[in-house]
């Protein structure tokens, strides 16, 4: 995360990190129920066996796990059929944890979207992650607020790309709170009134973040992907072979 | 090869491998979309960026760099130079990588490396050009011969011979210097289908692959041919009536078995189930609270909150259809309502229904965040 700073212990207890064999902290993933996690696609590019991955939550500092963390092996990933990897377009998975975690105050599931539920355009919403900052990774997990911002203003920062309604973008002009390489995956999360937070964004893509290049970062869009969730979790819990 | 034989990479690729040779050296085909124009074929790793196979390199972000740089039209033969330390020519002969000449190195680094600067990249380091062997001497080395395509194939050629990556073909913005990107964007010039009712072109691939694209959903209208007692899945195969919602997978795509059960109906969250793709009501009878908690799961609402048994008004139109709940309902672990009901030949005697509503379990919430607050020490 760039801009951002230092998260305390707990705040963002739907924030895992997805690791593999040696090179430890590959992405950020986001726990949705008790044995489900999200994560985007591109993080399992070349990597697509869940033998190759654990999830760890309740963490913050990557170094130190501390007692407060739960080390889960991965059951099953479900990359989502229409994944393209050219335009990073329906950038998402759901992964099925090996079991149940243990709810306590470090470890939560976040609220998904309701149906057709979006963030208004110039909310402010947060995005954390163990990613580059823009000079260095972090140990400790890393927390910064972002601005929604519409479609169309987000496709003039992009003219190589093109933003889908698969995605959503946050984050500012000058790029200086931004997601960046080891986010992805990660969550971006806006609190309502009553301080329940929702995943409305998976960090996905953007212009390279430790670079000059500016603009806001591009997440996958949670709302329009809800009921494809739903129903992988239906089928992978109720119609076992 | 370090082992006593050689792995089966090498025998399997016929490579020359003799024991004392610490690798394993082979020639495979280029299957790297952005480098299938070159005039050669033949490919061998690790490249000359230190990638260690072609899907490595299909995901490094050199191979997303090279295709926006080779836009800005800074080098004529960025492309073909990009290529050569992507997927290096391997001799088939000798086995050995052929790198590029250090001239061609030296031009495309000048001449592109400032308009990396301007967005604060660097020029990728593993491609210092000292590296490569001078043209004209007795190491080979390539350089590009005439006619060599500037562009990829991931790129659109402009009419002025200017490359722009493939999305921008048709996007609605003028992106080649001679606006020729936008030109002949119909669906049949560009070899796509158009939507009926609509200007949307799509792959002729997304025709009944069991996702909407058009419109009108229409490129997923008429995919399957079912007979009378036959229901279409979502990947349009056809599957027998009587197999609908039973709890067991009889669609490939496994859609035989979605949106079987649901808590909408005119009166209030009354629960219904589509056995055989007709709708029944479920008897209150037997009814239990681990049905009830089934039940919320397995839609996603989270946990039951109130349930209630609705006794039918009299004069109902037409004949209910029952279900009741299967004797043996708590046997059957890991499945889904559908499977723990079964019918009966006789209607239901209370002739009550099942009414249940769900709410969201918690979530979202920070407890460890409060855990702080009461420290009020400056």
């Amino acid at each position: 995360i760039l801009g951002g700073r230092v998260s305390r212990r707990g705040a963002w207890p739907w924030q895992c990190s997805l690791q593999s064999g040696q090179s430890g902290h590959v992405c950020g993933c986001v726990l949705i129920a008790q044995r489900w996690a999200l994560t985007v696609a591109h993080c399992f590019e070349g990597r697509e066996s869940p033998e190759l991955w654990k999830v760890v939550l309740g963490l913050n500092n990557l170094d130190h796990p501390g007692g407060q963390s739960q080390t889960q092996g991965v059951r099953a990933i479900i990359v989502h059929p229409r994944y393209n990897r050219a335009v990073v377009d329906y950038d998402i998975s759901v992964v099925q944890l090996d079991s149940e975690v243990e709810e306590t105050p470090f470890v939560r599931p976040v609220c998904l979207p309701q149906l057709g539920q979006t963030p208004s355009p110039d909310s402010y919403c947060y995005i954390t992650g163990w990613g580059h900052m823009g000079n260095r990774m972090p140990f400790k997990l890393q927390e910064g607020e972002v601005r929604i911002i519409s479609l169309t203003q987000c496709q003039s920062y992009f003219d190589m790309k093109t933003i889908t309604p698969r995605m959503l973008c946050a984050g500012y002009d000058a790029g200086t709170v931004d997601s960046c390489m080891g986010d992805s995956g990660g969550p971006l999360v806006c609190e309502d009134g009553g301080g329940r937070w929702t995943l409305f964004g998976l960090t996905s893509w953007g212009s390279v973040c430790f670079s000059k290049v500016l603009g806001p970062g591009v997440y996958s869009n949670v709302t329009h992907f809800t009921p494809w969730i739903q129903q992988q979790i239906y089928i992978h819990t109720y119609l076992t072979d | 090869c370090i082992a006593p034989s050689c792995p089966t990479a090498c025998v399997g690729g016929n490579a020359a491998c003799d024991p004392r040779n610490h690798n394993c050296t082979r020639c495979e085909p280029i299957s790297l979309e952005l480098c299938m124009n070159l005039p050669y074929n033949l490919t061998s790793f690790p490249n000359f960026l230190g990638h260690l196979s072609q899907r490595e390199t299909s995901v490094s972000w050199e191979s997303s760099l090279f295709p926006a740089l080779v836009q800005t039209g800074c080098y004529q033969y960025l492309m073909f130079y990009a290529c050569t330390l992507l997927v290096p020519k391997c001799d088939p002969v000798s086995l050995q990588k052929v790198p590029p000449c250090r001239s061609l190195c030296r031009s495309a680094k000048e001449k592109c490396e400032s308009v990396l600067g301007i967005v604060g990249l660097q020029w990728p380091e593993d491609s210092d050009c000292s590296q490569f062997p001078e043209d004209g001497g007795n190491a080979t080395c390539l350089l590009p011969e005439p006619g060599v395509d500037e562009c990829s194939p991931s790129h659109f050629k402009c009419r002025s011979g200017r490359c722009v990556l493939a999305s921008k073909r048709c996007d609605g913005h003028l992106d080649c210097d001679d606006h020729s990107d936008e030109d002949d964007c119909g669906c049949s010039e560009r070899a796509l289908w158009e939507c009926p009712g609509s200007n949307v072109c799509i792959k002729a691939s997304m025709i009944c692959d069991g996702f909407p694209d058009c419109p009108l959903l229409v490129d997923e209208d008429n995919c399957s041919v079912c007979r009378d007692n036959e229901l279409s899945c979502n990947n349009h195969q056809c599957v027998h009536r009587t197999l609908w919602c039973d709890g067991r997978k009889d669609c490939r795509d496994s859609s035989d078995e979605w949106d079987c059960v649901s808590l909408s109906d005119g009166s209030g969250p009354v629960l219904t189930v589509f056995r055989t793709a007709a709708e029944y009501q479920i008897c209150a009878d037997e009814w239990n609270h681990q049905l009830s908690h089934l039940t919320c799961r397995q839609l996603g609402l989270g946990v039951p909150s109130s349930v209630s048994m609705v006794t039918d008004q009299p004069g109902v139109p037409g004949r209910r259809r029952w279900l009741h709940v299967h004797p043996e309902w708590n046997q059957r672990n890991g499945s889904a309502l559908q499977a723990r009901l079964e019918k009966r030949s006789h209607a239901c005697h209370s002739r009550k229904r099942v009414s249940l509503v769900c709410t969201r379990e918690e979530c979202g919430l920070r407890p460890a965040v409060g855990m702080y607050s009461h420290r009020k020490k400056r």
